[in-house]
């Protein structure tokens, strides 16, 4: 038996929308401790893992582990019938469930759905707890803005951290660019710039991902970079209360 | 020019 209930069902349709232009079929994985998923994008580039903790919710229950293979773009159409100030609650009855069901309640109405689940034997990644050299913490929609300006400029963004703060630059071929954020420890939190240089790093990403995962900046004010030299960039927004939302991106070499 | 490398490269698979 397995039950979730989401306070602010708007936050469960805000993160489906931020990963569901980047993985096809999901594993959601339900056990004592909350609900989890971690899935490759189709090309392998990069790695989105979700982690919300049991603590978050209205209501939790979790009898048994419970593996839950679904569509994101099915998942997607069932959310689209609830509101977003509805409260959401996930639920199923047997211990190998073939369908997840999904009630919304509002102050004027309830709606149930039942999603049918499919069995997805994806692989796992293991991702290593990293002590990244360079941690940056920065409003989130100046990271979103920062991605899109440069994106129309280059496909791959470079980053640059040093103790001075972090710095993003594109060379292409109408020309080329770069924004360096300044570090500020302004008493209002969403607008703080954090960097931990311990190493400086300069990294090149494929910014399309970034701009399609900057969707979550819905999910937080601030967003952090944790980055380490030849190593995936970790982009992470905190989810208040619950948990995170994480996207690992392969950084793009010099061959 | 610039290679874009997989991430399975850096993650081992459980």
């Amino acid at each position: 038996m397995f039950e979730a209930k989401f306070e602010d069902g708007g936050l469960f349709k805000k993160i489906v929308e931020a990963i569901k232009e980047l993985v096809k079929n999901v594993n959601l994985e339900a056990n004592g401790t909350g609900i989890s998923l971690q899935a490759m994008d189709t090309s392998h580039v990069a790695l989105v893992a979700l982690q919300l903790n049991e603590k978050g919710f209205k209501k939790y229950r979790c009898e048994k582990s419970l593996t839950m293979g679904l569509s994101i773009e099915n998942l997607q159409k069932i959310l689209k019938c609830s509101g977003n100030d509805d409260q959401i609650t996930l639920r199923t009855q047997d211990e190998e469930p073939t369908t997840l069901s999904f009630t919304f309640e509002s102050k004027n109405r309830i709606s149930e759905f039942q999603l049918n689940l499919m069995s997805l034997d994806q692989e796992q990644l293991g991702v290593p707890d990293t002590e990244y050299s360079s941690v940056v913490r920065m409003p989130s929609n100046e990271f979103t803005k920062i991605c899109r300006e440069l994106g129309n400029i280059n496909e791959a963004i470079g980053i640059e951290t040093s103790k001075e703060g972090i710095k993003f630059y594109v060379k292409g071929d109408i020309g080329e660019g770069q924004v360096s954020v300044k570090i500020n420890d302004t008493e209002k939190p969403e607008e703080r710039v954090e960097c931990e240089v311990d190493e400086p790093v300069n990294l090149s990403f494929a910014v399309r991902y970034f701009n399609l995962f900057n969707k979550a900046s819905a999910l937080s004010s601030q967003v952090i970079l944790s980055m380490s030299q030849d190593q995936p960039l970790v982009i992470e927004y905190i989810i208040e209360e619950m948990g995170s939302l994480k996207l690992y991106l392969a950084p793009k070499i010099n061959d | 020019g610039l290679q874009q490398t997989k991430i399975n490269k850096y993650f081992s698979q459980i």
